[in-house]
């Protein structure tokens, strides 16, 4: 390995780093996942830690760019360079620039996340089958209103999980327009547009308006582009168009015939000869995880290494299951020393705490597990190896005893709040309260009584210490039969909680056990700037934090919005 | 045995043209990545140093040493790879 001049490293741990922009290329969620794993394979082996900043300036500032992106050293089109990186420092030291006319995936080709549809946003499967006919990338066939889909799984007709696939005609990213899908034609300095365009940018990026007329809105958001989409050429983002003319002869297929280098190519329009509009095929692209990883290793201080299967090598490779070389990790503990404090261990048993008696008011239930004083332990790990940090939701997130529980599938994580011990379990939810259901839709605990509210489809049960009361129906309470479930409960004052289902809310007196009158409300109204689809809300160290996926926006006392952030790292601190 | 086509090779509107000798690419990408001097030289001595430059751009690659712009070498510089030069200057 080899370190800059000066040995140039942070002369700070808790190294920042902020995305400036997107690529086209893959779903703003797929590009964060894979910076945040880049980072995590230098974390893992060190004492560092990076934290994401949203705005101001970060240690690592990292962009996309094509060609000349803004420093002295220009991205050169398709492969050819990749990216580059500074040696930390100030200013533009320590940041990452990475080359826009590059295919950025995972490694292995075409990564289309879904949006909507039923599959919770599952990345397509190719191929997929539908009316008996295979596909290997989105269709818009069996729709009339021309937007792309996939099958999450590989037979459609069977399992019928489907999502929709990237489509200006569905979202944008970046711009100002929060993500809001282009409008079809818009009017732009004077002329009508009816799709993406570059004009107006010297950087090639495609935008389009979100409004009619952006002259007037100033409204825009860039373009992502479709799985078919060509690559760099002079029609980026455009499908290839087939058949295509090329010197007077017809291709119904990418071809590398007038290339000295192979390159696969197509025609975007029916003739090439004419109109010269074209573009690389999608091929299996870069890894944007492993080029990451790379040039975060330049960001914190590491040059190239001459080991051909170390990370810091200077020529890409793809690798299927990947780990840091030793050669590596010696150049970064060079700088920075190993790993501190001890690695995670197993939870053990805690010494038993005791909880009150049941409540007089609570009539006990056939149910009821035990009539001594309640002891609660906390239960035997179920699988320790079971990684919460796998799932990308949870059927609710909750603060019981002050600690956060992450609940899904029958099972529970807990996070301690103190201290920087990361989770705990899984422990089985049937162990801990027997008569729940495996899947539990929002928890709360009423803290003064001490009681476990629990709620999973139309029922609930409230437990004390060991004693239960439930299931009873959430009618009960006052909530009307449409309400389906509670998918987030919010703890008001001392005797009140806010219930939430889909843009609403309402109220429970956990005195008089009915919703007060006056609800529901709708939760936009009152929560600005949070997704009104929200699956879990709770509370946690003064904070209300709203989900949804695998992201939460958290509101301070004075309902703002002052943060948004990844459930796997901040909270369940992965 | 049919005489192989010859591919008519074109220039593709909008691409960054890289159409260069294979003598040019190595001389750009010594330059480029540190092993070479950007500042001109004569005839004789940038022989000198191409072969020393190719030698240190072999060493680092984990080439075999020949001073010569061959067939490895010249597949080596054509791979994608970092943009950041790998003699630090």
């Amino acid at each position: 390995y080899k370190t800059f001049d000066g040995d140039l490293k942070w002369s700070h741990n808790d190294v920042t780093y902020r995305i400036l922009n997107y690529s086209p290329d893959m779903d703003s969620s797929l590009i964060d996942d894979a910076f945040a794993r880049a980072f995590k394979v230098w974390s893992d082996v060190t004492p560092l830690t990076f934290t994401r900043l949203f705005q101001g300036t970060a240690d690592i500032m990292i962009s996309f760019g094509k060609a000349d992106h803004g420093d002295p050293y220009p991205f050169d089109g398709k492969d050819g360079l990749l990216a580059h990186a500074y040696p930390p420092g100030e200013g533009m030291q320590g940041d990452a620039h990475f080359d826009d006319d590059e295919y950025w995936t995972l490694g292995k080709g075409a990564v289309v996340k879904t949006r909507f549809g039923n599959a919770e946003g599952a990345n397509c499967h190719f191929p997929f089958t539908f009316e008996g006919k295979s596909y290997t990338s989105c269709t818009t066939e069996g729709r009339t209103d021309n937007l792309p889909w996939c099958a999450t799984t590989a037979d459609y007709n069977k399992d019928k999980k489907y999502g929709f696939c990237p489509s200006e005609l569905l979202y944008t990213f970046d711009g100002n327009a929060d993500g809001a899908p282009c409008v079809f034609p818009f009017t732009f300095l004077g002329d009508e547009y009816d799709s993406c365009t570059t004009e107006g940018r010297r950087d090639g990026y495609r935008w389009c308006a979100t409004t009619s007329n952006f002259d007037k809105d100033k409204k825009y958001g860039f373009c992502p582009s479709r799985d078919t989409a060509v690559i760099g050429g002079n029609s980026e983002g455009e499908p290839c168009h087939f058949p295509f003319v090329f010197l007077g002869k017809e291709y119904d297929s990418c071809t590398s015939e007038g290339r000295g280098d192979g390159k696969l190519w197509c025609g975007t329009t029916d003739n090439y000869d004419e109109d010269k509009k074209w573009g690389f095929c999608p091929d299996q692209g870069y890894s944007l995880f492993l080029v990451a990883a790379h040039e975060f290793g330049h960001a914190l201080g590491l040059d190239h290494s001459n080991i051909r299967d170390a990370l810091m090598y200077p020529m890409y490779s793809y690798v299927e299951n990947f780990s840091l070389h030793k050669d590596d990790i010696e150049g970064i503990q060079y700088l920075y020393g190993s790993r501190t404090g001890p690695d995670p261990t197993p939870p053990q048993p805690d010494t038993p705490t005791t909880t009150p008696y049941p409540d007089e008011t609570d009539e006990t239930d056939e149910t009821d597990a035990t009539e001594e004083p309640s002891i609660m332990t906390t239960p035997s790990t179920v699988d320790p190896t079971q990684d919460a940090c796998k799932h990308i939701k949870f059927d609710t997130i909750t603060v019981i005893q002050g600690h956060l529980h992450f609940f899904k599938d029958g099972q529970f994580w807990k996070v301690p709040n103190r201290g920087d011990g990361g989770q705990q379990g899984p422990f089985s939810i049937s162990e801990s309260w027997p008569a729940l259901p495996t899947v539990i839709d929002s928890a709360f605990e009423d803290v003064p009584t001490k009681k476990l509210y629990f709620f999973s489809g139309s029922r609930f049960w409230v437990y004390t210490g060991n004693s239960v009361l439930g299931p009873r129906s959430i009618e009960k309470l006052g909530l009307p039969s449409s309400v389906q479930k509670v998918e987030g409960a919010l703890q008001r004052g001392k005797s009140k909680v806010l219930l939430f289902n889909g843009e609403d809310f309402w109220r429970l007196d956990l005195k008089t056990q009915t919703v007060d009158k006056g609800y529901p409300k709708n939760t936009g109204d009152v929560f600005g700037g949070v997704p009104h689809d929200a699956h879990d809300v709770f509370q946690y160290k003064g904070h209300i934090y709203f989900c949804r996926d695998r992201f939460y926006w958290r509101m301070n006392s004075r309902r703002q919005v002052d943060r948004v952030g990844y459930v796997k790292y901040d909270l369940l601190k992965c | 045995w049919s005489l192989p086509v010859k591919s008519v090779f074109v220039t593709f509107p909008g691409e960054v043209v890289k159409n260069m000798t294979d003598t040019e690419l190595a001389e750009s990408y010594l330059k480029k990545f540190g092993y070479m001097e950007t500042e001109l030289r004569s005839g004789f001595q940038s022989m000198v140093s191409t072969s020393k430059a190719l030698k240190k751009m072999q060493r680092q690659m984990g080439l075999e040493e020949t001073g010569e712009l061959d067939k490895p070498t010249l597949e080596a510089m054509k791979h994608p790879r970092c943009g950041v030069p790998d003699v630090a200057n």
